[in-house]
């Protein structure tokens, strides 16, 4: 596996606070669960309307997730699985090549 | 180009100075390879100065990619606006006037000892590799360490933070290096285009402050016109403007330093996509990618080329 399968079942979901409030509750569970932001490039950004994508890894993903709908804050899975997303990019390029 | 070579997949950073070195010892007329300087990890910084060479006096482009280590499309494009010019130079006339009138410093990979780290162990890294001996986290934005408004709105002071300032104005030696070789040739240069994703985006001065540049009327317009252009490939729109207002506020981007440094023209790109890929924009999206940007490119260009 690439980079010894350490992105296994993490995800990327997009978020787009509606309000102040919950852009605060996202920026507290960025704190807390300490992901890998895509966009913006920092946390401090996150306002209301913000478009934000955010990296989970597998592990937390599924406490997140449900905080997240606790706080019935929308959000959209852009990348299920980060893994095979790298794996089917890797295999696509070694079909590529052996064409 | 070398044999085999292809534009169309993500090269690491072994292949991407193979490459380099290739064309270097197969273009003399056109290319000249250098190093301005060592990496945190004592990598060297290479660039590639690229245009006919002439003993008149020429003014300058300068060219980089790959400053946020996971944003491989960057590096894809430095290649392939290589490989276009070494192509097409005798057969377009505008890149002919291009690479006739001007240099271009191209620096393919800024962010080298990152780059390589983002095909080894950690694909969706951003930061360069320093070590700072009172944290455990690695690494600054080198986005965030140019001494223009220095770690102020929308740079973090904490080392584990990835919009990490630095504990000082250009203490990425990668950073250093470009800042001393753009000071030293300044007078010379004329435009500075960086490449980043994603978010489609074509950003000019300021990003430290919501304020107009004095010569806002002329980059807006080669910005407009750049947009135009790389819409008229695929259709793909990109918003461009001032990065304060268009994107966020930062402060401490090499764009911004440029400008404050004198280079009239500064820009950063934010190629595709807008978040369906990420920055795991497939291979399939290199060319693309980069047929559009390559328009984009030579119409800010031939606007340097004329009088504004």
């Amino acid at each position: 596996y690439l980079y010894n399968n350490r992105y296994a079942g993490d995800k990327v979901i997009r978020l787009v606070p509606e309000t102040e409030g919950e852009a605060h509750v996202l920026k507290n569970i960025c704190h807390q669960f300490k992901v890998d932001l895509w966009q913006p490039s920092s946390i401090s950004y996150v306002s209301e309307g913000t478009v934000t994508d955010v990296h989970i890894p597998q592990n937390g993903s599924q406490i997140l997730l449900a905080f997240l709908q606790q706080a019935n804050i929308q959000y959209t899975v852009l990348i299920a699985d980060l893994q095979k997303a790298l794996e089917k990019g890797n295999s696509l390029r070694a079909q590529r090549n052996r064409r | 180009s070398l044999p085999g070579y292809s534009y169309e997949v993500y090269h690491s950073l072994e292949e991407i100075q193979n490459w380099m070195h290739y064309l270097n010892k197969t273009h003399p007329g056109l290319i000249h390879m250098f190093s301005i300087g060592k990496s945190y990890e004592g990598r060297s910084l290479f660039i590639l100065k690229l245009g006919r060479r002439s003993r008149a006096y020429k003014r300058a482009v300068w060219i980089d990619c790959g400053i946020h280590a996971r944003e491989w499309i960057g590096p894809a494009f430095c290649q392939w606006f290589v490989k276009e010019a070494l192509q097409t130079y005798r057969s377009d006339p505008a890149m002919r006037k291009m690479l006739n009138h001007l240099y271009f410093y191209i620096m393919p990979v800024f962010n080298v000892d990152g780059y390589h780290f983002s095909w080894t162990n950690d694909r969706f890294w951003r930061k360069t590799r320093s070590r700072n001996s009172r944290f455990r986290c690695r690494g600054v934005d080198a986005n965030r360490n140019w001494k223009v408004n220095w770690c102020d709105e929308g740079a973090s002071f904490h080392p584990c933070d990835d919009t990490y300032c630095g504990p000082f104005p250009e203490s990425e030696p990668e950073v250093k290096a470009v800042a001393h070789f753009l000071r030293k040739r300044r007078k010379h240069i004329r435009a500075y285009l960086s490449f980043h994703a994603y978010a489609q985006m074509l950003l000019y001065p300021y990003s430290y402050k919501y304020a107009k540049i004095p010569n806002f009327s002329c980059v807006e317009s080669a910005a407009y016109n750049a947009v135009i252009a790389l819409h008229s490939a695929y259709g793909v729109r990109y918003r461009h403007g001032p990065a304060s207002s268009t994107l966020y506020v930062s402060s401490g981007s090499s764009m911004d330093w440029a400008y404050k440094n004198g280079i009239p023209y500064a820009f950063a790109f934010e190629l595709r996509d807008t978040g369906h890929f990420g920055f795991l924009l497939p291979e399939s999206l290199i060319k693309p990618t980069c047929t559009e940007t390559m328009l984009a490119v030579k119409n800010i260009t031939m606007h340097l080329l004329k009088k504004c």
